[in-house]
């Protein structure tokens, strides 16, 4: 989803 | 994790070991926005709050460390440190960072992803990320102290924004349903910001490269 897709970045 | 990615991890790294070289080789931190440094700060603690409640690759949380305690240790260097807090620009560098916290707060309760305390503050990170350069590029243009080294951390901060361009570019076409528009958009606004600032520094440079032909 569009919540956890950037949330490996930094 | 994609090459783009990593090399602009490396850069963003790169560009605060080089502050943190400058301050502690030349005992001075002219030239640097404590303001911007403050928000930057803010940003790091207000994003890696999920240290405590997710764990993504050791790769990742080491980062995450490493931006929040190299933060605090340039703001210790600016305000304490007896010899370097001495060399802070404080009459110039006067931007008033309300008028950027303020409409990213504001913002991130209304665009978000999740209306949960972790998922705004994370969304007003990424806000006042994108803003968070504009006293350090204002204070530049102000002192026209286009220190090398302060020059450097800035331009480091930007390759780091362009990377991360091109990695969203990659995983979008690599990764099936990869999406992000709050980080896209506001990457996008913060390159923007960069790319205007180098504008004015090639401008100044090579003005300053006609200033010194002899004549």
């Amino acid at each position: 989803s569009a919540k956890s897709a950037a949330k490996d970045e930094l | 994790m994609n090459i783009f990615r990593f090399a602009g991890d490396m850069t963003h790294l790169c560009s605060i070991v080089v502050l943190l070289l400058k301050i502690e080789a030349t005992k001075s931190c002219a030239g640097v926005s404590l303001r911007t440094q403050e928000l930057y700060a803010v940003v790091f603690v207000s994003r890696y709050l999920d240290l405590f409640f997710t764990f993504i690759s050791v790769y990742n949380t080491v980062m995450k460390v490493f931006f929040i305690t190299s933060s605090f240790c340039i703001i210790w260097y600016m305000r304490h440190h007896r010899i370097v807090s001495q060399t802070y620009d404080r009459e110039q560098d006067t931007f008033r960072v309300a008028f950027l916290v303020v409409p990213c707060i504001f913002l991130a309760l209304l665009v978000n992803h999740e209306f949960s305390m972790v998922e705004v503050l994370w969304t007003f990170s990424i806000y006042l990320e994108s803003v968070a350069i504009l006293p350090q590029l204002i204070l530049l243009q102000r002192t026209f102290n286009v220190d090398t080294l302060t020059s450097n951390y800035v331009f480091l901060l930007g390759a780091y924004r362009a990377l991360y361009i091109l990695n969203w570019l990659y995983r979008y076409f690599t990764e099936p349903g990869y999406s992000q528009w709050i980080v896209w958009s506001s990457g996008t606004l913060q390159t923007a910001i960069y790319c205007d600032f180098f504008y004015y520094y090639v401008v100044s440079w090579r003005k300053n490269e006609r200033l010194s032909l002899p004549s």
